[in-house]
């Protein structure tokens, strides 16, 4: 563990909780694609296949049921309690691209042809696209509330830390995962407009709108 | 090595 990958996992955590607070406070989950939370309910039941059965530490087995239960009750809450306030006419981004891409990607990038390995990669394909539908929301909206565009950030701030803990581990330990590295670049690189608009924005104290 | 074949990342 290194304090990048422990400030990612942070952020990431910080991110649910920004998400979470956002819709229970507001009574709305306005603004939220569930199209994302959906996609990311399934990188993480995938990605986290053998929680209970392949012991890492209690740190990740904590996090990782943290990461599977938290997705799913932010699907249920948009789509039972809070169904009312949702957007669908602008959450339109079509996911089975997405989802055939990342079956794709995995068939090609994996460490093995073994089942395991092969939802792992898929995960790991679908985690680097899995914002595209609410980036694509923002975009049809133009603007967005700070708090959204917060938990967006948190999101992003998790992936990009993620970056310098793969060189850490290259350099320090001898730790390279080629598949992790590019698909973390790609979703990095996704982000990067998002980045320079927030900067541009927020950090400065103005609204989040799309020039 | 196939270290990362332990995917001890989340």
């Amino acid at each position: 563990m290194n304090l990048f990958r422990l400030g990612g996992d942070l952020a990431h955590l910080v991110s649910i909780f920004i998400l979470l607070q956002k819709i229970t406070a507001n009574k709305s989950a306005a603004g939220i694609s569930i199209k994302t939370q959906i996609l990311y309910s399934i990188v993480y039941v995938t990605r986290y296949i053998d929680v209970f059965t392949k012991w890492i530490s209690l740190y990740t087995f904590v996090m990782k049921l943290i990461f599977i239960a938290s997705s799913f009750y932010t699907v249920w809450l948009m789509h039972n309690t809070y169904k009312s306030t949702q957007n669908p006419q602008i959450d339109t981004f079509k996911i089975r691209y997405l989802i055939g891409g990342s079956i794709i990607m995995a068939a090609i990038f994996n460490h093995k042809l073994t089942f395991n390995e092969l939802v792992w990669s898929f995960s790991i394909w679908l985690e680097s696209v899995a914002i595209l539908p609410q980036l694509f929301m923002l975009q049809r909206t133009g603007e967005a509330e700070n708090i959204t565009v917060h938990y967006i950030f948190a999101l992003g701030i998790y992936r990009a830390l993620y970056i310098p803990n793969w060189v850490y581990r290259w350099i320090f330990d001898q730790y390279f995962d080629y598949i992790a590295t590019v698909a973390g670049i790609i979703q990095t690189l996704i982000y990067s407009d998002f980045f320079y608009v927030y900067y541009q924005r927020v950090m400065k104290g103005k609204k989040f709108e799309l020039p | 090595d196939n270290s990362y074949l332990i995917h001890d990342e989340l």
